[in-house]
């Protein structure tokens, strides 16, 4: 089984 | 105030269409060098970027940075109005409450002027790191559409293993399994740069989704890296992009 991760997790806020 | 003329309706047709299926509200941000859109779909599983240069444009000045805060169905309604060899013309004053587009015909006989109420969109910008992949495959978008909507019948969850010898993709499911695998070809259609194998998961419907940007390019770049979101980038004539990141899903 795999959980679909955050593109927010990837790329910080500016 | 910014004034934006595109010889063909139908370039703006095809880049909201790339759009609307994966994000409902976004501000598009004008400067001197161009326009920028950058937003997460809903669920922040993906971001899309768009970039136009000056160079995309008939006629451009933006004296002025404005950001215009869209609802890309509305947009999408009135692009759809226009014929697609219509020129457009987008305008707005500097602290502007809407969006003017103005459409003439090619023998300028119709003249259409649409009014577009602007949104107060207060949206998180990410910074995208510039990124070192593992492997850029260069494929024709069509083919790319092809492989997506052939394997989102097998599975939501589609596998991609890129090594020296090609790019694969597997899907897995009730009905059965599928796998593509496509190699370098000498004519240069499909190019495969590995440095490292990477093999991937990711959701089927966004990849399908993003397809939807086929008609802007003839070709598609698909970036891999380990721990890193996809990332799939249609050119836009040769001044702009627009690129899809798609986080990857993770074993348990």
């Amino acid at each position: 089984n795999s959980t679909q991760t955050s593109i927010a997790s990837y790329f910080k806020k500016v | 105030m910014l004034e934006a003329r595109l010889g063909e309706t139908q370039l703006l047709k095809k880049i909201v269409d790339a759009l609307k299926e994966i994000i409902s509200l976004s501000t598009l941000d004008c400067s001197e060098t161009g326009m920028q859109l950058q937003s997460m779909d809903n669920s922040h599983v993906s971001l899309v970027s768009l970039s136009l240069q000056t160079g995309c444009f008939e006629k451009y000045r933006c004296d002025r940075n404005v950001s215009l805060g869209l609802d890309l169905k509305s947009l999408s309604k009135v692009v759809k109005s226009a014929s697609g060899d219509d020129s457009v013309t987008l305008s707005a004053a500097d602290k502007a409450d809407k969006l003017l587009l103005s459409f003439e015909s090619d023998n300028k006989s119709r003249t259409a002027d649409y009014e577009l109420k602007l949104l107060n969109l207060d949206q998180d910008h990410l910074g995208i790191p510039d990124t070192n992949y593992a492997c850029t495959v260069q494929m024709p978008s069509s083919e790319f559409a092809r492989i997506c909507r052939d394997m989102s019948m097998f599975s939501e969850t589609v596998v991609i293993s890129c090594t020296k010898q090609g790019i694969k993709f597997s899907a897995n499911g009730d009905l059965g399994s599928a796998n593509i695998k496509l190699a370098e070809t000498s004519k240069g259609d499909i190019t495969i740069d590995v440095e490292e194998p990477i093999t991937q998961s990711f959701a089927g419907r966004y990849l399908n989704t993003f397809t939807r940007a086929t008609p802007l390019s003839d070709r598609v770049k698909i970036c891999l890296a380990p721990e890193v979101p996809l990332l799939v980038e249609y050119s836009i004539e040769d001044y702009g992009y627009i690129r899809y990141y798609l986080a990857p899903k993770v074993d348990d």
